[in-house]
């Protein structure tokens, strides 16, 4: 299983309806400061189930969805759709590809999607179970995290340990 | 679970012990339980930069301490590897040659994991495969743009 | 020592809307009394960098957050000037165009402050009128070295 | 009043008596990951009055004493010395010099010289009042402390300001 593209519209930074895609194993995203990289991990780690606004760096959940600049008006809703490839899990044929998507609208409504058609969010976090992957996943490693991880206290450590391995 | 806990201690513990001399150059590490309860005790990290003593890891430099986290959470990820990893600016407290023992890591683990990763550092962007710019031309609007290494060097400026 | 405050959060912000702008290229900071309390509330700092919207500190991205830092204690500084200012890579989250404006920023006040700067990033090794080199030649013992800027960049690897 | 130069011995990393001087107001310090550039200004910080250990990366005060390495044992106690020159302060003649200097032995024992004289911690937290220095002046911008000021709640950032300005 690997990650070949992710469709952003209306998050964060990303306002206009944008494709990115990984068609290797080796992807370096580079740019000046405060352009939208952390953005888009911040994207990867909302639609795989984020719950909360803070480890979004935002105060409510709202703050995902654009909220304008000098030249755009905010927009209604947000949206990122993540697909997998080569994906070989008990429930699907061998080699298939997956999508998997979160809407969220201005009024607080939030929707999950698998392969275009609505589910849970259960449905979503269920598929990756037993992957290593998840919203707050070691596999993700957010800016800054790295000096929290070392300056954590021993406690701390003892639970990311017991939830990574 | 005390049992399970053992067994994931002892696990990490032999991954770490073989990821931090590829990312240190020498030394060795490992995890100590602090407290002799199993079921409650908390865990500290006890590395030993090649040629120093023994410390806990609070008396390490800023740089060494980046390079023993990322030794952890790759022994994790040896045990356990995800179908994909995403680091953002792990290599910046790190100096030239331990980025390049870093991103020579990276490169050889590779194989069988996909790796997303966001730097400012010109040894870590040229083992990418493939380098996605994102720029603001339009002021507060986010947009992709395909750039090559002389490029994305540029971009920095 | 409500009214102390008052002049306090005033002549910082002064200073502040002047510094932000040198170090961001444009846009503008300042900083917030939380509540209306003068005696116990706390303080925000609003920054918006140029071509952006005003928002709250914890949107910004690392970069941004590093180059606030910065704006708001050299605007102290501007006020309550120490004698020396010493800095521990302060420029390392910071991209070329940024550490740029930093270290010209830090050039033009060293006029009356004498600045002691730590750093990989060779653009800001580049002001310095003089550089010590630190090595470890002899494993956990640590020795100043002379070294220019050539063999400071490539102490680094 | 500029920091001219500053001599360590037993302090850390810095086993050898050490002399570094700073003749121009741009120093760059330089050097690999551990070398021991941070313990420079562990030591400035040190010699102005630090108290707490843990503000110093230690568990215990005797931490800052070199602690032995691969081929060196243990020294005995750490001292460092700052050299200040072209002071203007009113109890000096104008553009003196003065050397402020701290000690401390295995048993614990920590002292304090003026100018080579024994004198109180005070004596020396005394002479850099109203010139912003201090042990934790923020004219010291410690490793990882700009992002903490950053993350700061409010009631600290509030905090900060008043020891500053
Ligand atoms: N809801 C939103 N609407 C519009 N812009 C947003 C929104 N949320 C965040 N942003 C913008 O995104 C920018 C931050 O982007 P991000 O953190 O991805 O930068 P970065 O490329 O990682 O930069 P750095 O190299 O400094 O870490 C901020 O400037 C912020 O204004
Ligand atoms: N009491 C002591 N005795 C011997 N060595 C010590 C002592 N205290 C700290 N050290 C050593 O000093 C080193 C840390 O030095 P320091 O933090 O100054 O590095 P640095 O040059 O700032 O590196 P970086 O670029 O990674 O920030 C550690 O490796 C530690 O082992
Ligand atoms: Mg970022
Ligand atoms: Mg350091």
């Amino acid at each position: 299983m690997r990650l070949s593209k992710i469709k952003l519209a209306g998050f964060k930074s990303f306002v206009d309806s944008t494709i990115i895609s990984f068609p290797s194993n080796l992807v370096g995203v580079v740019g000046p400061n405060g352009c939208g990289k952390s953005n888009v991990i911040d994207a990867v780690r909302w639609v795989m189930g984020e719950s909360s606004a803070k480890h979004l760096r935002g105060a409510a959940m709202l703050d995902v969805i654009f909220n304008g600049s000098g030249s755009r008006r905010p927009a209604e809703s947000a949206s990122i759709e993540l697909i997998f490839e080569h994906v070989n899990l008990p429930q699907y044929p061998p080699d298939s590809e997956i999508a998997i998507k979160r809407q969220l609208t201005r009024d607080g409504q939030s929707h999950y999607f698998m392969n275009g058609v609505r589910c849970r969010r259960k449905d979503i976090t269920d598929l990756f179970l037993g992957t290593g992957l998840g919203p707050r996943s070691y596999a993700i490693i957010e800016q800054g995290m790295i000096s929290r991880l070392i300056e954590a206290k021993p406690d701390d450590l003892r639970v990311f340990l017991e939830e990574a391995a | 679970t005390k049992v399970r806990f053992q067994e994931t201690l002892d696990s990490v513990n032999g991954s770490l012990v073989a990821m931090f001399p590829r990312l240190f150059g020498g030394g060795q590490a490992h995890l100590e339980l602090v407290g002799d309860d199993l079921l409650k005790s908390g865990v500290a990290i006890i590395a030993r930069p090649p040629g120093k003593r023994n410390s806990t890891i609070h008396l390490l430099s800023g740089g060494e301490k980046a390079l023993t986290a990322i030794a952890l959470v790759f022994a994790i990820f040896e045990l356990n590897p995800a179908p994909f990893c995403m680091l953002d600016e792990v290599d910046a407290p790190l100096d030239d040659t331990n980025v390049g023992r870093f991103s020579a890591l990276v490169k050889s683990m590779s194989g069988n994991v996909q790796f997303i990763f966001i730097s400012h550092n010109k040894i870590t962007m040229e083992i990418a495969e493939q380098l996605v710019g994102v720029t603001m031309q339009e002021a507060g609007v986010s947009r992709p743009v395909a750039v090559d290494l002389d490029k994305a060097v540029g971009m920095l400026n």
